[in-house]
């Protein structure tokens, strides 16, 4: 563990910390996207089958339990609460991620570490993870005005992973045989979808003004 | 104890 890893995973911690306060705290889901949701909890589903055959630390464990148990919970709280239900998106959420989730598990059958059952879905989980924020981009662009909260959330989940970048530099110098290939390059491309959502949310810090998405 | 190319990262 490293100071870059225990950020990322404290920043991604928040970052569904503070989705779940807006949900709870405002009884309302509008701007969040129930696609991002449900491709994030296939993602942990995929990525944590090894949750009870290989024990790595308690940290691990909780932090692993955690993430399923969360993704889980906001999917169900979007689909089946019946007041934070009603302020879903319905119209506006329609990114057809089935593609997606095509495209990453065939690409996960050819680009693999090894090729095992777990092996397959780890990657596929990897590249899955890398495209779940579209959705949500998508929709943050369609609904224009953008509350705090859900401001806050996307910001810290994109910045999660830029720190698992300084992560893998840093056990790349540090540990002689680390090579992370796959979760290098897709973790590049996942920080480069958010660049521009990180460009308009320093502007509207900077100008202390409401995120504005362009169309 | 596992070897670096176990997934030891969330």
């Amino acid at each position: 563990m490293n100071i870059f890893r225990l950020a990322g995973d404290m920043t991604h911690l928040i970052s569904v910390l503070v989705l779940l306060l807006k949900i709870y705290a405002t009884k309302s889901c509008s701007g969040i996207s129930l696609k991002t949701q449900e491709l994030y909890a296939m993602v942990f589903l995929a990525r944590y089958l090894d949750l009870f055959s290989d024990f790595i630390s308690l940290y691990n464990t909780v932090m692993k339990l955690v993430f399923i148990g969360s993704s889980l919970a906001i999917v169900w709280c979007m689909r089946y609460h019946r007041v934070v239900r009603r302020s879903y998106d319905r119209e506006l959420d329609t990114f057809r991620y089935w593609i997606l989730v095509g495209a990453c598990f065939t690409l996960a059958l050819v680009l693999h570490e090894k090729f095992s059952f777990q092996e397959v879905f780890w990657a596929f989980s990897i590249y899955l993870e890398a495209v779940a924020i579209l959705p949500q981009l998508v929709l943050l662009q369609r609904s224009g005005n953008v509350d705090n909260l859900t401001g806050q959330y996307v910001f810290f989940l994109g910045a999660y992973r830029a720190f698992y970048i300084l992560n893998w530099i840093y056990r790349y110098l540090t540990e002689p045989r680390f090579t992370r290939w796959i979760s290098c390059v897709s973790g590049l491309v996942q920080t480069a979808l958010y660049a521009d959502f990180f460009y308009y949310y320093f502007i509207s810090w900077k100008n202390n003004a409401k995120l504005q998405l362009p169309a | 104890a596992k070897t670096d190319s176990a997934k030891d990262e969330l």
